[in-house]
């Protein structure tokens, strides 16, 4: 078992409490590099807990950065998970990795693990396939709002649900949850992130915009050329093999997504992970493929990183 | 705490773009509710579905009746979320 000096178990899966608790320590234990913020609250009032990763604590200015969330889809335990791998992974690493401790000399990282807690505590009380945020829905039974079809991206096209009970509705308005308005009013805020990297889980893919619309992205061949040299790296640990491309030409059309919404608003480099497909458990992975999953995830991340950080626009 | 005893999670992985259209239709039944987990996206694409039991006959018959191929990907949900839950306890203690 891979344990931290906390006693934390990296290969199971834990709590919404569990993990919260485990980033106190990772702050109290890194404080030199790793602090938590808060960005905002829930429907449910729970906190919106991000990483920040920095060595750069005179800046006037906000450093350039590099945003990652996992778990928006809360169902998928695997992302929230690997956040939790990476997160440590981040703060070990600094200082020995020599390509992630040269991008936090200049850049800061920011990492929110939890990025659907309503829905994550919910999993683990009440319904384990659950999948949106908590909302209620005017005028419907259903509850709940797909938080990547809620970004003023697209939104409300033919890639997304308007109907309450689907598992991709879209919700009222672009931006109807806190879950997604406080990520959107932190990157507006900061102005200055360079890459946005939203995990999920499960398909094998690495995409980039668009997925709400046809033509290419204006940076398209960049991309598509960093995508493949992200997936080659991954597949080179443990011989997973992704797919990659635009949303809509990899999977389909979405609308409304977390990676449209960041790169139309400047983020060049947006991308969108799904972890692990095993062909035989879905999101339901075992723990024991917590490890291996997050350990092939790492040198598809810092390729990206790295690739940002050599490439200041 | 919701439960899915006996729940399956079929697996459809078809080359044909009438299979697709099929299972979207599929998907708006409401009577049947139908967790797709994979969505039908094209042909190639594996298309994942959970399908709680009372469901499982009739989703069944669907599928065969127009010769869409599929396999089991689960047997039965809840024994593998026992498990995790089992492996959680474990480890926490």
């Amino acid at each position: 078992l891979e344990r931290s000096s906390s006693g934390f178990d990296f290969s199971t899966y834990h709590t919404i409490e569990e993990i919260y608790s485990w980033m106190d320590d990772l702050v109290a234990q890194h404080p030199n590099l790793v602090s938590k913020i808060q960005i905002g609250e829930s429907y449910e009032k729970r906190p919106l807990y991000v990483l920040k990763f920095s060595t750069g604590r005179t800046a006037k200015t906000h450093r350039p950065a590099i945003w990652i969330d996992t778990g928006i889809h809360s169902r998928e335990w695997i992302t929230q998970a690997t956040g939790v791998w990476t997160a440590n992974k981040i703060a070990t690493e600094y200082g020995k990795d020599a390509s992630l401790t040269a991008i936090l000399t200049s850049m800061d990282i920011f990492l929110e693990i939890v990025t659907n807690p309503d829905g994550f505590a919910y999993t683990h009380s009440q319904n384990r396939m659950w999948r949106k945020t908590r909302s209620i829905n005017a005028g419907s039974s259903c509850k709940g709002v797909d938080p990547n079809r809620n970004w003023d991206a697209g939104f409300g096209g033919p890639g997304a649900s308007n109907n309450p009970c689907s598992e991709t509705y879209h919700g009222p308005h672009p931006f109807s949850e806190s879950e997604t308005k406080s990520i959107a009013d932190f990157i507006l805020g900061h102005g200055n992130v360079m890459a946005a990297i939203s995990i999920h889980s499960y398909s094998q893919m690495l995409m980039f915009p668009y997925g709400y619309k046809d033509e290419p992205a204006p940076d398209h061949q960049e991309l598509d050329d960093l995508a493949k040299e992200a997936v080659d790296a991954l597949a080179a640990v443990h011989g997973t093999r992704y797919t990659y491309g635009s949303t809509m030409h990899t999977i389909y059309q979405a609308d409304g997504i977390t990676i449209d919404w960041t790169y139309d608003n400047g983020v060049k480099y947006s991308y969108t992970f799904e972890l692990r497909d095993t062909g035989r458990y879905g999101f339901l992975l075992p723990a024991s493929q917590i490890i291996p999953t997050a350990e092939e995830t790492w040198p598809a991340l810092t390729k990206i990183m790295d690739h940002v950080h050599k490439h200041p626009y | 705490q919701k439960r899915f005893v006996g729940d399956q999670v079929l697996r459809v992985l078809t080359d044909k773009e009438e299979h697709i259209v099929l299972l979207r239709e599929l998907e708006e039944s409401e009577d049947l509710q139908l967790d797709y987990w994979a969505a039908p996206a094209k042909p190639d694409l594996p298309v994942d579905i959970r399908v709680p039991f009372p469901s499982l006959q009739p989703v069944k018959i669907f599928l065969e009746s127009h010769g869409i191929p599929y396999t089991i990907m689960i047997e039965d949900v809840q024994t593998l979320l026992d498990e995790e839950k089992e492996a959680m306890e474990k480890a926490r203690k």
